[in-house]
Parts: structure tokens; sequence; C-alpha cells
């Protein structure tokens, strides 16, 4: 069960999902599990909704894993998920966010590719799809959403690992994120977790135009990766996504900010290459701790600053 | 299952466009099916790449007789795999 549960191992699709269905029953009414969609093979793509009440509160979106391989992302997730439960009632910045605010993180964005990473290729990035006119399977979700869509920094090729696919929102999982985000109508923050290489980065990928609100991003970036740093010394970058790693279409972070939503933020966990991929379990905790604190920071900064 | 025995991972450093623009081309040549853990962007941040066995040593040939710099981040992708798998076994079995 939730409790007893081994935060500090990386776990296949059907564990987390079980682990799902404790974790909701012992939360005392605190979080719910939410169906968005289903995936190309027909998975369930669920999310975990914590709120205390209240109709259509603001809320924020927080989703993991979206690139198959990153296994660091859904196993940070559950740590988190697990702090929130453990710290409400208890720690001022989680109660006064649950108390006006609503929180939904996707646990595992990508389902099948999820799957797929523990079945038959541990270093599969891509979503499971088949198009037409291609042997190749899988489009990246991160190059099919509606910003820019096609644009430099994503490949036409089906076979590359960043294929943007044949049209916006092609992919499943992309349009029940879309969806969701959309007939809710009241995010005011959209975090993308992915691994690896220690930065933390707001719009925009697609153009150098820098956003409107670029001085608030940078400085709450800097304050988030301070925070961060302060737990065991893990040191980020942060910036625009374009200028801190490279031009990139069609992401998920640039069509939330160009939907409204103003606190956009993609973090790259733990590490900068010795491992990349296959960070060893032992720092999953690591990790997960210095991200809780990282994140605070941005929805504290949610909170306290309403538009 | 795949298996990645033998492929190594490589951390490249570019100094300048032209360099960065050579790495980049390795991603149109199909044949050697390299994987871009982390993808050409501009001069002085690092790419990395994970190359099958059999194409390592040609690989390796080409950034250096280009003056490219290099360094292999993980020896023997598998033999981390095998690690990991190793520990989720191990956690399977544990008393919770």
């Amino acid at each position: 069960n939730s409790q007893t549960f081994n935060y500090a191992s990386y776990h296949t699709l059907d564990e987390i999902y079980t682990w799902m269905d404790s974790f909701v029953a012992s939360s005392s009414g605190l979080v719910s599990k939410l169906q968005i969609g289903t995936t190309f093979e027909n998975r369930p793509i669920y999310v975990l909704r914590f709120s205390t009440g209240g109709v259509n509160r603001p809320a924020i979106w927080i989703n993991f894993g979206i690139h198959a391989r990153e296994w660091i992302s859904p196993a940070t997730s559950l740590w988190f998920a697990n702090k929130l439960v453990s710290e409400y009632g208890k720690d001022s910045s989680v109660s006064s966010l649950l108390n006006t605010m609503d929180l939904y993180l996707e646990i595992v964005t990508n389902p099948d590719g999820y799957s797929f990473t523990h079945t038959n290729n541990r270093m599969w990035r891509k979503t499971r799809s088949n198009h037409a006119g291609t042997s190749c399977k899988g489009v990246d979700p991160n190059r099919n959403f509606d910003a820019n869509f096609g644009g430099p920094g994503a490949s036409g090729n089906a076979c590359s690992s960043t294929y943007y696919g044949p049209y916006v929102n092609s992919e499943k999982e992309v349009k029940a994120i879309v969806d969701f985000v959309t007939n809710h109508g009241n995010f005011k923050s959209f975090i993308d977790v992915h691994s690896y290489s220690q930065l933390l980065m707001f719009p925009y990928g697609y153009t150098s135009t820098k956003p409107k609100d670029y001085n608030e991003l940078m400085e709450l970036s800097k304050k988030s990766i301070t925070a961060l740093a302060s737990v065991h010394g893990t040191k980020y970058r942060y910036g625009p996504i374009l200028t801190t790693i490279y031009q990139s279409s069609g992401s998920s972070i640039d069509w939330a900010y160009d939907q409204g939503i103003k606190y956009a933020f993609c973090f790259e966990l733990r590490d900068t290459g010795r491992y990349g991929f296959i960070l060893p379990a032992n720092q999953i905790i690591a990790t997960a701790e210095e991200t809780y604190v990282g994140l605070m920071e941005i929805l504290d900064h949610v909170r306290l600053n309403p538009y | 299952q795949k298996t990645f025995i033998g492929d190594q991972v490589l951390r490249i450093t570019v100094n300048n466009e032209e360099q960065l623009a050579l790495v980049s081309s390795l991603q149109e040549q199909e044949h050697l099916n390299i994987d871009f853990w982390l993808e050409p962007s501009k001069p002085l941040l690092p790419i990395d790449i994970q190359v099958p066995r059999e194409h390592v040593q040609s690989v390796k040939a080409l950034l250096e007789f280009n003056g490219v710099s290099y360094s292999t981040l993980i020896e023997d992708l598998q033999a981390l795999m095998d690690e990991e798998e190793k520990e989720m076994v191990l956690s399977h079995h544990k008393e919770r």
C-alpha cells in the first residue's frame, strides 16, 4: 500500500497504477483519481487531483515522464504526491496551497512509452502510435503541441526521436492534456517535469522572442533553483528554453503559455550526464527532496500572485 | 528485449559552429543509429550521444579527425541497465 510502498525504487506501470488506488484510498478524501483519456495502445491515462473543495478553483498542472525513458520523473512524482498528503495540515505552504487551489498531477504522462521501456527498449522516448506512410513508430509528444508545430527544433522524420507527428495533437496522450486543460479553463501554472541536465526553463523554445513575463519568470526561476540547491547542493541553470538548451517547436509549456497560463515551467532533473537516463535508484529520494523544494517555491509564488 | 551490450554514451563538446554542424549531421546518418540524449544546440553546451557498439570506433575516429573533443560518459550501457534491473528485482523481494 502507499504507506509501505518503496519510493526509493523504480516501478513498472502496473505497480504505479496499483499504488495510485491505494494512495487515493488512504488520502482521507484529499486526493481523487481521474481518467483523462486513453493511450494509443488503449491504456488509461490518469491524473491525481488534490483538492479540499470548491468549484473550479484556480489550479496547477504538473505532468511527469512525457519522455518515456526519463524514469526519475515519475519516480519523483510518487514521492512528491505522498509528501503533499503527509504535509497537508502540518506545513503552512502545502496547507495554504491546497486550501486555495487544486493541484493535478499526471504521474505517468506517456504510459505506452513507459511500459515499452520496461519490456522492450529501455531507451525509448516517444509514444507508441502508428501513422500512415511510415514503418517507424511513435511521435515525440513534446513536439506535438500547438506551439509553432513543425517548426525548427523538431524533426519531420518519423524515425527520429524528435519526430513532431503528422499533425497537431495527433497523439492521444497530448490531446488528453490539451482537452483537459482547455476545458478546465482555470489553470494558473503548467509544469512539465523531465530529466536530465539540471535545468529550469520557461517559454519560449520556438522563438527567441522574450515572453512578456520574462523578468518575473527569471526571478522566480532563480528563487526556485536557489532553494533547490540548498537541499543537496545540486546546481541548476535557468532561463528560456531556446537560450538555455536549444530551439524546440511544439513543446508543452510554450503551448500552455500561449494559452494564457503565465507560470509555465519545464524542469530537467538530475543528473548532468554521468548516468543520463539510468540514474541509480539510490538517488531517487534525494532528487525528489530537492525537486519538492524547488517546486514549492514556484507553487507558493503562484498562490501569492493571483492573476 | 533490446539489449545495449557495448553501446557507449559520449559527451561531445563543440567549440564552433562548424563542429556543431558536423555533430548535428550525425543525426541524418540513419545507418549509424545514433540516439541523441542531449541534442546539439550551440557551441560549448554538451551533446550526449548513445552510439551502438558496432559504430563506436568509427564515430570516435570521425570526431578525432575533425578535432572535436569528447569523453566517454558510459562505457557499457548494458552494464548499467543490468545494475538497474538487479536493483528493481531486489526491491520487489525486500520486506516493506
